[in-house]
């Protein structure tokens, strides 16, 4: 202590002054043992009765794996509750203290239990001798007994109908783990820990969720995962993406999905040239246009086989302000996307916009058989 | 391929096969462009590095290199980022080679399925490979004749898998013709109208084909990742190089 009484967290501490005076005491802290968070206490002091420093080092003790497995054989209705009393102690917010669980709980759960696990050669924690406890009815002292709604089984698991307690990942696995088979009943989605598609309910991991790639029917899962405001469009992975931005040649979202489908061919007796730029479509303008851009834009939409340029004539003025040009050393831009080779603000001399006749390559055909005169 | 036959020479231009030294052959593929091939992701595990791999076409017995024979080293391999090894779901990959092919009779590209193009069950459609026979590794390419079976009565096989609509299932309950350990990767194709080819599955899994326990082969159902398949090749032709 900095000065002969203890202070602060040690004030109330039992041992202040004894062997060496405190500063740095434990205190009430949140309960975060997964296994014991349906306790009707939230705060827990440390060490624990078992011997370990913090919670961390009781997450990963023996005793944290053992009385989880134990509790399945419904050797006892409070054995979890018990065992969190002794994993992670209440801990009283006034006094910093931790409070202990009462002797009768303690042997109750160790003459109910102890024969379960030596039939399968274990013992019993050493460190949970009963008579370190005090007894309800005999010592003045506050000590914990579960009530009636106690929850028996922790988070991590399941209750059976009976009242047995499943690991929850025995839910709905397909296989009965209850006497009852209540683990195997209702098991939608929620229940085998996925997500359900609105329309046909086929389940899916949490993970799919906004992950880009589209599994519910009509992509619902892949909706409502990002707020763009009105200057910028959403990538396939759901960033957010300037209009300016959109199939300028540059990949900006990290999927490159601002440089997909910028390329197309319109719809229609004509089959326009059509480029989807800053979120808007354009035409190309005709003016040196050149047999080998033809392949080069039939290729880039995955249409390889034999192509036909046409140059349709476009009487609208305002359209030839508004059409893309082809910039004038593209062809030094060999092996970049087509859309690339593009720039606004030009008048259009030849008035005319490009329209395109594109093929698939030759796909999928075999050989004739040779033919041999017998 | 259990219960098939030899094939013919050039009968399957887009049969491809997958090798590393000193093994030689690992896996089939199939030629869909002349740069592009696609065979399964399960083929690359442990083995992800490009340089390892070359792929061989135009080849029918694989001890006897023919003139029409056309060798590529391997330049990138596309994983599906859904892989899951453990359930063997999103079993695809491809595979972009250093060089175009020359396109021959013997080397083609097959066709791949439009968009919401399915093949029907009840359909029959080949299998090919330089799998295991159940009692011998084949030198000359195999093939198969496979009706295509329902997602549901093909989970009715596997009580132990999920078969998800990343799979397609062909085959027969009694196993007689299958695909074995090698043909893995490579094609199902089915017939269209004209006379056109048309890959809709790539060999991924089934039971131990040579055991006793039988059941229908498991295969990628290439239709469901047309999209997937065509953004790779745009972006690694376009936006990556």
């Amino acid at each position: 202590c900095i000065s002969q009484a203890c202070s602060g967290a040690c004030a109330n501490d039992p041992n202040c002054g004894t062997p060496h005076n405190k500063t740095n005491c434990s205190q009430c802290e949140p309960i975060t043992l997964e296994l014991c968070m349906n306790l009707p206490y939230n705060y827990t002091h440390f060490p624990n009765y078992l011997g370990h420093r913090t919670q961390k080092e009781a997450s990963i003790s023996w005793e944290s794996s053992l009385f989880p497995a134990l509790v399945q054989t419904n050797c006892y209705k409070y054995l979890m509750y018990f065992a969190c009393t002794i994993l992670v102690p209440k801990c009283e917010p006034e006094t910093s203290q931790r409070i202990p669980p009462c002797r009768s709980l303690c042997k109750h759960a160790k003459e109910r239990c102890e024969s379960v696990l030596g039939i399968v050669g274990l013992q019993w924690p050493e460190d949970t001798d009963c008579t370190q406890f005090p007894d309800e009815k005999l010592d003045n002292q506050t000590c914990l007994m579960p009530d009636e709604d106690v929850e028996e089984c922790s988070p991590s698991h399941f209750k059976c109908r009976s009242g047995r307690c499943i690991l929850a990942s025995r839910r709905c696995d397909g296989e009965a783990d209850c006497e009852d088979d209540s683990d195997e009943e209702n098991c939608g989605c929620t229940e085998r820990g996925l997500w359900e598609c609105p329309v046909n309910k086929m389940c899916i991991k949490h993970s799919m969720i906004c992950d880009g790639f589209p599994d519910c029917p009509d992509e619902l899962e892949e909706k409502n995962c990002s707020s763009c405001t009105n200057d910028e469009l959403e990538c396939a992975n759901h960033e957010c993406v300037s209009r300016d931005r959109w199939c300028d040649g540059v990949v900006d979202c990290k999927d490159s999905s601002d440089e997909w489908n910028c390329v197309t061919l319109s719809k229609g007796v004509r089959s326009l040239l059509t480029i989807h730029r800053s979120a808007s479509d354009h035409h190309v303008c005709a003016d040196a246009w050149d047999d080998e851009l033809t392949h080069w834009v039939c290729k880039q939409m995955g249409l390889g086989g034999p192509s036909v340029a046409e140059f349709a004539q476009e009487a609208d003025h305002l359209e030839h302000n508004k059409m893309l040009h082809l910039i004038k050393d593209w062809k030094k831009k060999n092996g970049s996307t087509f859309h690339e080779l593009l720039m606004k603000g030009q008048t259009c001399e030849s008035r005319a916009k490009v329209s395109l006749t594109c093929t698939r390559e030759d796909c999928g055909h075999r050989p004739a058989a040779r033919m041999s005169k017998r | 391929i259990l219960g098939g036959r030899t094939s013919r020479p050039g009968r399957w231009p887009w049969q491809c096969s997958l090798q590393s030294d000193p093994s030689g052959h690992i896996c089939g593929c199939v030629l869909i462009g002349k740069k592009w091939v696609l065979t399964v992701a399960h083929c690359f595990e442990g083995r992800e590095n490009a340089a390892v791999w070359k792929v061989v076409f135009g080849i029918n017995n694989l001890d006897h290199p023919s003139d029409f024979m056309q060798t590529r080293l391997v330049k990138t391999i596309i994983l599906h980022p859904r892989y899951n090894r453990a359930v063997v779901d999103y079993d695809i990959s491809i595979v972009e080679l250093d060089e175009d092919i020359v396109e021959t009779s013997y080397v083609r590209p097959v066709c791949l399925p439009t968009k919401g193009q399915l093949v029907e069950p009840d359909t029959y459609c080949y299998i090919t490979g330089w799998g295991h026979m159940g009692n011998k590794m084949p030198f000359k390419l195999q093939e198969g004749e496979v009706r295509i079976i329902s997602l549901e009565r093909c989970q009715s096989y596997f009580d132990l898998k999920t078969i998800t609509s990343r799979m397609l299932c062909a085959g027969y309950e009694s196993g007689t013709i299958d695909s074995c350990m090698g043909d893995s990767g490579g094609p199902l194709v089915c017939e269209q109208e004209g006379g056109q080819w048309t890959l809709y599955g790539l060999t991924s899994w089934g039971s131990v084909c040579f055991s006793k326990v039988m059941g229908p082969g498991v295969y990628s159902n290439v239709s469901h990742f047309i999209d997937w398949i065509e953004r790779q090749i745009y972006i690694h032709s376009f936006l990556i190089n």
